[in-house]
Formats: C-alpha cells, sequence, structure tokens
C-alpha cells in the first residue's frame, strides 16, 4: 500500500491492491509493474472518465461500487496509452 | 461511443451478411438451447435494425463468421474467465468473430424464473457482445448498451442513441431505421422498468 491519500482502506470490500489489480485488468496501469501514487490517481481519473463518474481521483465510493459490478472482459478505452482508439471518439 | 485502434469493421460486399453459429459442446447448463438462440436472434435483430447488416445462424460453427459458447476458465484464448460474476464475456475485434460468455454464471432470460441474486440477464450481455464484434468499444454513457458494467438481475436490452450513431457511423443507416422506433423501443423500456 502507498504512503500517501490512499493509506485508508476506502472500503471493507476491496482494497488498495485490488484496486490496483482491476485498473491493470482493464488497461489503466500497466500489468505486473508497481504504480506510483501519480500514475494510480491519474489511472483512477481515466476510469472514472471512462466510466461516466465523477472525476475525483480518488476510490471513492461511485468508483467502488463500479469496481464491484460484474462487467465485459474487454479492456476499456485509455488515453494517453491507446492514441488511436480516440480517431473515432465524439 | 468508442471504436477499436484503428476502427476496424467487417468488410465485405454489401449488403453485408454475417452468420453466426453456437457451440454445441460448450452451452449453458442454465438454459435450454432453444431459449439461447432466440435470445441471441433478438440481440442480432436489435442491431441488424440499425444497420444494413443481416445476421443468420447457421450449424456449422467452424466457418460462422461470428462463434459462439460458454466456457469455464482457461479455455485457450489467453483470457481466461473467472467463475460468478466479476467477468461475464469477453469478444474480439473484427473481423475475429469470436463471442465468448463465463459459463460459471447463472444466466437468465426470466428472472421471474430464474430467482438466483447472481443471475445476469443474457439477452443484455448478448447485445453489448455484438457490439463488440461489430466494431464498438466501451461507452461511458451508462444507459448505453456498450457501458462495460451490468447489474445481476438486471436488463439493458436496448440499443442508445449513442450506440446507434456509433454502429451507423461504422456501417450506415438501416433505410428501415427511423429515430421514432429508437425512441419507442426506449419508451417501452422505461415504461416496463
Amino acid at each position: 500500500r502507498n504512503p500517501s491519500q490512499f493509506t485508508t482502506n476506502p472500503s471493507p470490500d476491496v482494497s488498495i491492491p485490488e484496486i490496483k489489480r482491476h485498473l491493470q485488468q482493464y488497461g489503466y496501469l500497466p500489468q505486473n509493474k508497481e504504480s506510483d501514487d501519480v500514475s494510480f490517481e491519474q489511472a483512477l481519473v481515466r476510469y472514472q472518465k471512462n466510466l461516466g463518474l465523477p472525476i475525483t481521483g480518488k476510490p471513492d465510493s461511485d468508483t467502488l461500487s463500479q469496481i464491484l459490478l460484474p462487467r465485459c472482459g474487454f479492456p476499456d478505452d485509455v488515453e494517453p496509452k491507446t492514441a488511436p482508439f480516440h480517431t473515432g471518439k465524439k | 461511443y468508442v471504436y477499436f485502434p484503428g476502427r476496424p469493421r467487417w468488410t465485405r460486399d454489401v449488403p453485408l451478411k454475417l452468420t453466426y453459429a453456437f457451440s454445441q459442446e460448450n452451452l449453458t447448463p442454465y438454459l435450454a438451447p432453444t431459449d439461447i438462440r432466440r435470445v441471441f436472434r433478438r440481440a442480432f435483430g436489435k442491431w441488424a435494425s440499425v444497420i444494413p447488416v443481416s445476421f443468420i445462424e447457421t450449424e456449422d460453427y467452424v466457418i460462422a463468421d461470428i462463434k459462439i459458447g460458454f466456457f469455464n476458465g482457461d479455455h485457450g484464448d489467453g483470457e481466461p474467465f473467472d467463475g460468478v460474476l466479476g467477468v461475464l464475456a469477453h469478444t474480439f475485434s473484427p473481423e475475429n468473430g469470436r463471442l465468448h460468455l463465463d459459463k460459471a454464471e447463472t444466466w437468465a432470460v426470466d428472472f421471474d424464473e430464474e430467482k438466483s441474486s447472481v443471475a445476469v440477464d443474457l439477452e443484455s450481455v448478448a447485445v453489448h457482445e455484438i457490439g463488440h464484434v461489430l466494431g464498438l468499444g466501451h461507452s461511458s454513457v451508462k444507459d448505453a448498451a456498450m457501458y462495460p458494467t451490468l447489474k445481476p438481475r438486471s436488463k439493458k436490452v436496448n440499443l442508445n442513441m449513442d450506440d446507434v450513431v456509433g454502429v451507423q457511423s461504422l456501417y450506415g443507416t438501416n433505410p428501415n431505421f427511423t429515430l421514432n422506433s429508437l425512441l419507442a423501443s426506449e419508451t417501452s423500456t422505461n415504461l416496463a422498468d
């Protein structure tokens, strides 16, 4: 767990490592690589933007609720990593 | 709406006809094959009503453009399923055509009959995954069929305007499509809800 603003476990059901695994699985963080606080926050912002959530950059309740929901296994659109993805985005 | 990198789509002679088939060895124990076929026919119909593409069921899984099956865990495509809930299904971008559903889910076509708290509506997932098969990525519009999450025991079977505009920009417009028909289906869903 990073010694940052995310040191408090945001929910009894979702730990920070679990959130990071989720973000890795869907393309927001690189796989098998430690992420620092900045990249974690940036990943959360992209996740929140792509899921139409309030953009806080924090693992807030709206974000955790989404993370806990069942979903499609296809990765989401992630802007900085996949620029060609956006050629067709409105 | 979002496309895949490079904006891949099915490129065939117009009018575009795509075949689909079910893996007979990989179905779900929760549903009868006739129910699965009926649900997918309806789901394909949703997309076919807005774009000039027809979907034709075939018995020949090997040569079908779109190959549908229910699979458990690691099933050989590098994207293992994870058991109940979590990942429900996945597909690949055009013109791959593989559409895989997690066999571990409690798939349902009627929540009055299937009482499980973790039941997942097959038609909602089918509509979403067909969108991927056609070339759409995940939408950030919560009411869109292409939004990536789905609550258990919930349904989202109709296309949203975001889905329609996205897919029509890939394939053009079905000459029989009218905005009224889309609005009517949304209204009927809202009333049902």
